[in-house]
């Protein structure tokens, strides 16, 4: 009988836990001030980003966290889309590997692509989406799985011989240690070389939609 | 496809990708 009342003791302790930590869980937006501090977000934008957040979470479950399927529609508007790139970067924005995106980790992945975001900051992603393996370094066979997926999803043909020779001359040019990969020190130099590498680094509309 | 061989392979993913973040702000 003690041995009994133990054992629901020691659940009930479990299941308070389970609770406690469950509503510890940052979901929404706690404190503005804490991300305006440490990302380039000020206070307002924060907040302006919240309401944009709420939107884009409440699209398909209203749970207050962001799935790839909302994701994805908040993106294309559509959830059929294939999207290689848009399953990377969900996967870099779910810093916590859980496959959804709470608050925090959504406000401090977008700030990356802030105006203001120190380039750094920029060319590092950029990197991190590259990095298929996650090795450190982007590999020729990465960057052939890459514009393979990329030329089908648009409906872009070329030859097998034209994305080779592509390629070819890129390693050429960026794998300045003549590897075989491109490591985080030569993706700098390569994107330095062609700034429009970090085109779609930047999003204007953080700086105009959420002041406005 | 002369000049598809002057662009590297990330300015060619680039434009091919159909990822463009400010989707998120687009009704």
């Amino acid at each position: 009988m003690l041995q009994c009342l133990e054992g629901v003791k020691q659940l009930c302790g479990v299941l308070l836990k389970c609770c406690d930590l469950d509503l510890k869980q940052p979901k929404g937006l706690e404190d503005p001030e804490i991300l305006a501090r440490e990302t380039v977000f000020s206070v307002s934008e924060v907040e302006a980003l919240y309401e944009l957040f709420k939107k884009i979470s409440s699209a398909v479950i209203d749970d207050g966290l962001i799935n790839k399927e909302e994701f994805q529609l908040a993106l294309f508007k559509t959830n059929k889309k294939e999207s290689l790139f848009a399953d990377r970067v969900f996967d870099l924005f779910d810093t916590k590997h859980n496959g959804i995106l709470g608050f925090e980790e959504f406000a401090r992945a977008l700030s990356v692509f802030h105006p203001n975001a120190p380039l750094d900051e920029k060319i590092d992603f950029s990197f991190q989406l590259y990095d298929l393996k996650q090795q450190g370094f982007i590999e020729r066979q990465e960057v052939k799985q890459m514009v393979v997926a990329t030329l089908a999803e648009s409906g872009m043909n070329l030859s097998d011989e034209v994305i080779e020779s592509i390629i070819d001359k890129t390693f050429e040019e960026a794998d300045t240690k003549h590897d075989g990969k491109i490591d985080k020190e030569e993706w700098r130099n390569l994107v330095l070389r062609h700034p429009s590498l970090l085109k779609n680094m930047t999003l204007q509309y953080l700086k105009v939609k959420c002041t406005s | 496809d002369k000049n598809s061989h002057q662009i590297n392979a990330f300015q060619l993913i680039g434009m091919a990708s159909s990822l463009d973040l400010s989707g998120f702000f687009e009704d």
